[in-house]
């Protein structure tokens, strides 16, 4: 027998709410499930497999090839090739809403970098909220390492230029530029963002969104990438590279964040966070994501 | 008359007199989009509506109003009910009181709390009969938490009482209240670390910091953007240390903040404040009614 419609609309109700309940936000489990309704409409039923098990199947593979990158999210490989050709520093910016973790993963980016022989400069680039820079000094402090800061107040793009510039005088590999939390909607901060990426053109810009995120995360990374669009004054704007998905570890299994970010970006998650320690930083396992939220 | 007759026989024969499983469907299924939409916790939502519907159909449908839209009316109704009639306010003792109103406010790491702390600070020192504060710095691990809440208090004009990082949060609370009451401040307001449940040693610590300085009001700070996790992390929070009420944060994003809705179900308790940004200035009371137009978009 070959699956129609009537036998698959239960089971994809029943697996659009288990995505749900996972906290892929609902318009993206909605698309989801109905693709993978179109992929197996008409095919014929295995002999002994249920019609659950076959969407189950399919659905899956969709979720697997959703979440797996399409080329490396190994950065180390791009600091080796923009150091050694362009004899500059790698610059990457972290931008994301209030608190979901910006700072702490900018840290924890620098620890790992710093494992792997890098010499890095962190650029205080967040020059409003009370002790940002105090918090980046003490980090900088546990991780020997320097900081470019000019206190609170300053134009955070014209920081970040002198950072950069900062950075290229005493030869570092990367500079980590860490930014303000903003809300999407915010024009005159979404505004700022734009000027300090067209200013200082990054090699990466991380958008930064936490696992705990609800279905906010689909309008988070539309409007941030429909901000970096809209207010760069230039023919090629820079947009988001990656995603860094944090407080993984305060989710249990409801990790469907995930799925709602890279959908709509079509950008991997190049780092979890799985804690508050420069310790707590992983490469996220396709596999392991995909098994939880189907289970 | 006549024709009024006939309307009335074709009402009873649409089954439009009362409200009918059929005949709401569609807007149940409106309602329940709406809902997840707004992120409330989807078993939240099922028992909403279970109990919504148990108690509407067969009720009599208004004049000139249709099934759906009655439903819907019914679906706010209920929700305005459960978010609390009126604004509830923040625990203040008797003028006469002998130690001080303390108030002790706890939640997952960047929900807001610190902002949050000050936030209250100012909102206690404005009222009407203003309040005489102290700010409490008990988050000794993130670094520079006491820098940050001392640089919100100089901005408001209020103390904060700090010990450092090398001292337990639990003592530093308690010499906060006997300097609160040798200074004759009124109101503690005490700032701690974000912790999760599953942190059996940070939850050990909230407790004993709840034991040392017996709070007036232990408010759960949640950040409206929070998802299907809400349900979840509220009630762990309650059971662990019973909260008394919750701030809802970063309501100024667009978030529609059906985390709300699940904060007040699974606890009962009532949500007392939004924050609306990041300045110390922006914190309003919570009314409940307009979070449910809200949620329900
Ligand atoms: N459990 C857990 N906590 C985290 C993780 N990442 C960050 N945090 C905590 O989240 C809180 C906020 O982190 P920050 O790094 O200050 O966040 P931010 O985005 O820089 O915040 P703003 O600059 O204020 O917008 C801190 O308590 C961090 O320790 C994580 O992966 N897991
Ligand atoms: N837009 C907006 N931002 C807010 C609001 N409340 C807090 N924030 C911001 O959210 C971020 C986190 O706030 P904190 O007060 O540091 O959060 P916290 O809960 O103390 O964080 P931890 O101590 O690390 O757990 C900061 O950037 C705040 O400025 C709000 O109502 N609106
Ligand atoms: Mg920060
Ligand atoms: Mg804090």
């Amino acid at each position: 027998s070959s699956l129609s419609k009537e036998d698959l609309e239960p089971v994809l109700q029943q697996f659009k709410t288990t995505l749900i309940g996972k906290n892929v936000a609902q318009n993206i489990a909605e698309k989801i499930v109905q693709s993978v309704g179109a992929s197996v409409e008409g095919k014929r039923l295995e002999s002994m497999k249920s019609v659950k098990s076959a969407v189950r199947e399919a659905l899956h593979d969709a979720l697997t090839r959703l979440l797996t990158p399409k080329q490396s999210t190994e950065v180390l490989a791009d600091i080796e090739k923009v150091n050694a050709i362009e004899r500059r520093p790698f610059v990457i910016v972290v931008c994301g809403v209030n608190g979901v973790g910006k700072s702490t993963s900018l840290a924890k980016t620098c620890f790992y970098l710093q494992k792997h022989g890098k010499k890095v400069l962190i650029a205080a680039c967040d020059t409003f909220r009370a002790g940002a820079v105090e918090q980046l000094k003490t980090h900088a402090a546990c991780l020997n390492v320097e900081l470019y800061h000019q206190g609170y107040g300053k134009d955070a793009a014209t920081v970040a230029k002198e950072a950069v510039r900062r950075g290229t005088e005493i030869g570092v590999d990367v500079v980590l530029v860490d930014t303000a939390g903003r809300m999407q909607h915010n024009e005159p901060l979404m505004r700022a963002l734009a000027k300090l990426v067209s200013v200082n053109q990054p090699d990466r810009i991380f958008f930064v969104g936490e696992a705990l995120v609800g279905n906010d995360a689909v309008d988070q990374l539309s409007s941030f990438n429909k901000a970096l669009m809209d207010f760069q004054k230039v023919p090629n704007p820079r947009l988001i590279d990656g995603i860094i998905l944090t407080k993984f570890d305060t989710i249990d299994d409801k990790v469907g964040a995930a799925v709602s970010m890279v959908y709509t970006t079509g950008q991997p998650i190049v780092f979890v966070g799985v804690g508050q320690t420069y310790y707590d930083l992983r490469k996220v396992s396709t596999s392991v994501l995909v098994n939880a939220l189907l289970r | 008359s006549l024709a009024g007759q006939m309307s009335e026989t074709m009402r009873k024969l649409q089954g439009s007199d009362k409200l009918t499983e059929k005949n709401v469907e569609s807007s149940v299924k409106e309602v329940r989009r709406a809902l997840l939409d707004a992120d409330v916790n989807l078993k939240v939502v099922n028992s909403l509506i279970k109990d919504v519907k148990a108690r509407a159909l067969g009720e009599k449908v208004l004049e000139g109003v249709k099934p759906g839209q009655q439903f819907i009316k019914i679906i706010y109704d209920e929700l305005a009910r459960i978010m609390g009639s009126e604004a509830t306010p923040l625990a203040r003792k008797d003028a006469s009181a002998e130690s001080p109103t303390v108030i002790l406010l706890a939640g997952l790491q960047g929900a807001g709390k610190t902002t949050a702390a000050a936030k209250l600070a100012l909102y206690c020192k404005s009222e009407a009969k203003p309040r005489r504060v102290l700010l409490c710095a008990c988050d000794v691990y993130r670094p520079a938490a006491i820098e940050q809440l001392k640089t919100l208090g100089a901005s408001i004009d209020t103390e904060v009482f700090a010990m450092g990082t090398d001292v337990e949060p639990e003592r530093i609370a308690r010499e906060a209240i006997s300097y609160a009451k040798k200074n004759k401040f009124d109101t503690v307001i005490v700032d701690t670390a974000g912790r999760q449940v599953i942190d059996t040693k940070l939850m050990a610590e909230l407790k004993r910091v709840k034991n040392s300085v017996t709070p007036d009001e232990i408010l759960l700070v949640v950040d409206a953007m929070t998802g299907q996790e809400a349900a979840n992390l509220t009630r762990a929070f309650n059971d662990a240390v019973g909260i008394t009420g919750a701030i809802l944060t970063k309501l100024d994003g667009d978030t529609r903040g059906g985390a709300a809705l699940s904060v007040k179900q699974v606890s009962g308790r009532p949500i007392k404040f939004v924050g609306v940004g990041e300045k110390v200035e922006k914190l309003e009371p919570f009314y409940p009614e307009r979070m449910a137009s809200r949620i329900l978009g």
